[in-house]
């Protein structure tokens, strides 16, 4: 009753209630999950620089609280020639396309987040988890704007002693490109399609914050929440994440980390597509 | 060179941190938004003025025969990002261009909204290219503001689009609608 879409590269195994549990590529058999959450933003007194809410400049979730949105997902699965799909429902704004093309060898995930409910009067910032048997022992990668991969550790700066008041935000680090993970065995990454704020807070796991709405603003001085009610409900987002899941070592000459490179760069520099009206003509006459 | 200005100084107005990190006011943000809109819109002239002399042959060739006849409008679809696009949705014969900014061939799935599922894409070389289509999902549909017919989104391989270069493809609704499946959920599975 398992649902299972891959090629020959990388194959992915969505359980019965509809979440992804396991990925299987370069030879390997990993427990991966992937789910959506969202931190509730704190709300404080922004007079007291030490307790201020949560907003367009500082992520400061409340309490380190956590909610994850669903239990169960909806799915449907579309199988063809060139590409394999699952089609998830979360909740009533949350939902996403999990793919793999043909010739990928990694798996793109389609999110779609949006408006925010804040009924509650409680600002939300919705991040995906990614989480895996991998034994990172607390060492993630993230990128330095598209260039190289910096070596973070939870709880850790190199060059100070740090004592991290705020377990969550103070681990958060931005994510231009990639946020990796791995131990002497796997590997697991995933890119971004556009700046995000990024984590890895349990051994085995990564997060990216893909969407937020708040209630309050930071003062930090742009002077407003960031609510974005200009269009009516709020904000839909829309993006993509592409999971790569491999051997950490290069094996026959060519490595994860090379393919991550040239993913990359077709990700955020993709062709650009002009459409014309043809009518009038033949292919033959267009050709 | 006043339309390629215009992108210029909207550019540098983007590289202001506010503009970077999205720390700026609402408004601010909308006036944004409209100016790399109105920049887009200008650039476009530029684009398909270029791309129609460019398809129009190489250059030493030109003076021998006539310029082509049929002027393309090579327009950019800024709402692919909610799969919607007028061109692809609303006419029965259209082209694609694909323009490769990279400094190496690359080959991309190309995903293409469309409001019917019977179309047939052919590559410059006049071979038909493998397609399928897949529905786009209801939840997209149905976002707020969204004005548009499409329903599914034919995807195909172009392959080998050349280092800064182009590759161009001609699809085309068919009548046969036999030939072609409708894309059918599997059923949904529940413990």
């Amino acid at each position: 009753s398992l649902t299972v879409i891959g090629n020959e590269h990388i194959e992915l195994t969505f359980d019965t209630n509809g979440f992804l549990t396991e990925v299987t590529a370069d030879g390997l058999n990993r427990l991966i999950s992937q789910e959506f959450l969202y931190y509730e933003g704190a709300v404080g007194n922004n007079a007291e620089f030490l307790n201020r809410s949560s907003g367009a400049y500082i992520f400061r979730p409340n309490e380190d609280k956590i909610v994850p949105v669903a239990t169960q997902v909806t799915i449907e699965v579309y199988k063809g020639d060139l590409v394999e799909e699952v089609h998830q429902k979360f909740n009533d704004w949350i939902s996403q396309v999990v793919r793999v093309y043909h010739k990928s060898n990694y798996a793109e995930f389609e999110w779609l987040v949006g408006p925010i409910p804040i009924d509650d009067e409680i600002g939300k910032e919705v991040i995906t988890r990614f989480k895996s048997d991998i034994e990172s022992n607390g060492i993630f990668y993230t990128d330095s704007n598209g260039r190289e991969m910096l070596k973070r550790k939870l709880n850790h700066r190199d060059t100070w002693d740090v004592k991290i008041a705020e377990a969550v935000a103070g681990n958060y680090y931005p994510i231009t490109t990639k946020i990796a993970l791995e131990d002497e065995t796997a590997r697991m990454a995933i890119l971004v399609d556009r700046a995000q704020g990024g984590s890895s807070l349990q051994d085995g796991a990564l997060e990216l914050m893909v969407h937020r709405r708040l209630l309050k603003d930071d003062a930090f001085g742009v002077g407003e929440a960031l609510n974005e009610t200009e269009y009516g409900d709020g904000l839909v987002a829309r993006g993509k994440h592409h999971l790569f899941v491999g051997l950490s070592k290069q094996r026959e000459g060519v490595s994860l980390k090379a393919l991550e490179r040239l993913v990359q760069l077709e990700t955020l520099l993709p062709s650009w597509k002009l459409f014309s009206n043809a009518e009038p003509l033949s292919v033959d006459e267009w050709r | 060179d006043a339309h390629l200005s215009f992108m210029r100084e909207t550019m540098g107005i983007m590289q202001h941190h506010d503009a970077i990190t999205g720390t700026e006011k609402q408004k601010v943000a909308l006036d944004y938004a409209k100016r790399l809109s109105v920049g887009f819109d200008a650039c476009s002239t530029n684009i398909k003025s270029v791309l129609n002399q460019l398809s129009d042959g190489p250059v030493e060739a030109k003076a021998t025969r006539p310029r082509a006849a049929f002027e393309f409008e090579f327009k950019t679809c800024s709402l692919l990002n909610i799969s919607s696009c007028e061109i692809s949705e609303k006419t029965d014969k259209f082209t694609l261009t694909l323009y490769n900014p990279l400094a190496h061939s690359t080959s991309e799935y190309v995903r293409v909204p469309v409001s019917d599922y019977n179309y047939v894409v052919t590559d410059n070389n006049g071979a038909t290219v493998i397609t399928q289509v897949v529905p786009v999902p209801t939840e997209v549909i149905d976002i707020f503001h969204r004005e548009s017919s499409a329903k599914y989104e034919l995807v195909f391989l172009a392959s080998n689009l050349p280092p800064v270069g182009y590759r161009s493809y001609f699809i085309e609704k068919s009548e046969n609608r036999n030939n072609f499946a409708k894309p059918q959920a599997q059923p949904k599975k529940r413990s």
